[in-house]
């Protein structure tokens, strides 16, 4: 069956869409079909794997209903790695998509004729929990929470699982907290030990053991249009993204 | 006369909080006296000033006419320093300000009646283009944009100034790109260098001298609730906003 996960934490730069596009690279690099699905208005992970950012057929026409997501598909440069793009319309989707009826649900929707053709399903989506990440959390099962280990991280964990529980109760009884991941993890401050600490206490099986370190590679990859893997296999950032990658889908495994 | 600051970006995590709280801390140690307004749902710059996000009154209570700002304002722990108070509600917002007449105007009427006490409003705002900032760009004169060295950064600036013409045109005739700043710069990368250059290149007269380092002092900060100048002075992080405050206050003397 397709496993779809959400990336999604309201705090900015926590590094979300390097995990959506480095991770299922990885998973399409092992041979499974997968599918990035990008609805931040940024467009950052359409960037990120050297896809045009105002294509026609994009995310936002098949938000509003004009187009089927199967049409606006695109492949991207990794074999069996294809990508909803995102386009700048998105940005007005807030004030837009509560006007159509069952609004949390039209990405749920546009996704299902989707379904069959992949293993796996990444979405991406904006640092906010309004209409794009509300649509997000409701067509996905597992959610992702990549964080980094400073303060205002915390802080931000508990408001975003109270909206994923509302989410849960009001729009899809499926989706639940599948992983933390920790990013840009500075091994040297104990900030970010203390953090990580705090969050292994307070979520035992969600943390994965798997950390994501500081990694200049890592932000110099998205200026080529590239995913990590072919920008620089031999980085600290590739390696820990493989690692991840495997530990996801064991963590799978497991359920 | 009151000078209005709004510190935007829509890429996430770049320092927008962190560049708010210490400089409007810098102005407030030299004497003048000092608003930071927090409209961003997260609270950050609230809880970065030791100020609790949940107080009955706060900018959410002010945006939709509830209360005035003159009543929700509150003092902080730093003499000249006050705060109106971000609080969770905000997030609702998006979703109910556009049911009200003039709602881009909201927070400029509302900050009306505090121009007279404040030498300096500095307005932190969300990830975002949405109500939010919309209502904070109407009610400043003067944009201030931190910047990440990094490529997504150098995408989502047109985005952002793009915005701002809008805004301009329809809402803000005074509103003008006022500075760029360089944050949590990391000389040893290329990376860093070349966005630099770029930036500098296409606006000579708008970036910062002062170049913000990355500084793990400044992360920790708000986990003890105080600005960085309170926390560790001689950080060099402490230094370069001290710097920063300086250049922006002579920036506007050349005006
Ligand atoms: N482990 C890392 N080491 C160094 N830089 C990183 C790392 N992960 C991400 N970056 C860089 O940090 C910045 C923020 O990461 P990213 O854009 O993935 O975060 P995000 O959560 O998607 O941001 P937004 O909230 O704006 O959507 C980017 O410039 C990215 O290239
Ligand atoms: N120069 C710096 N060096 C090191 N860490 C920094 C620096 N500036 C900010 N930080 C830390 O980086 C993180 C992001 O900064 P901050 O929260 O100020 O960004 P922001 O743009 O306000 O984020 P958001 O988009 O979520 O509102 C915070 O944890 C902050 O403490
Ligand atoms: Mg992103
Ligand atoms: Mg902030």
């Amino acid at each position: 069956p397709c496993i779809r996960y959400v990336v999604a934490n309201q705090k900015g730069g926590v590094g979300k869409t390097t995990t959506v596009v480095n991770v299922a690279t990885a998973m399409a690099i092992a041979g499974r079909r997968v599918l990035v699905v990008d609805v931040d208005p940024q467009a950052n992970a359409t960037s990120h794997l050297g896809v045009p950012q105002d294509l026609p057929r994009n995310a936002y026409r098949v938000l509003i209903g004009e187009q089927s997501a199967v049409e606006a598909c695109v492949p991207t440069e990794v074999e069996n790695l294809w990508l909803l793009p995102a386009h700048p319309d998105l940005y007005g989707i807030t004030l837009e998509l509560p006007q159509v009826e069952d609004w949390p649900y039209c990405l749920q929707r546009a996704l299902q004729g989707l379904i069959p053709r992949f293993d796996f399903i990444w979405i991406d989506t904006p640092p906010s929990l309004g209409v794009l990440t509300i649509n997000a959390m409701t067509a996905a099962r597992y959610l992702v929470v990549p964080i980094q280990c400073e303060y205002f991280a915390l802080e931000g964990l508990a408001t975003l699982l109270r909206a994923m529980d509302r989410i849960h109760r009001a729009y899809n009884p499926e989706l639940e907290l599948h992983a933390i991941v920790l990013t840009m993890y500075d091994e040297r401050t104990n900030l970010a030990y203390q953090v990580r600490q705090e969050l292994t206490t307070h979520f035992p099986d969600r943390v994965m053991k798997t950390v994501i370190p500081r990694n200049v590679r890592l932000a110099e990859a998205p200026s080529f249009g590239r995913p990590i893997f072919l920008y620089d296999i031999r980085s600290r950032g590739a390696q820990a993204y493989l690692e991840l990658a495997k530990e996801l889908l064991n963590h799978e495994a497991h359920r």
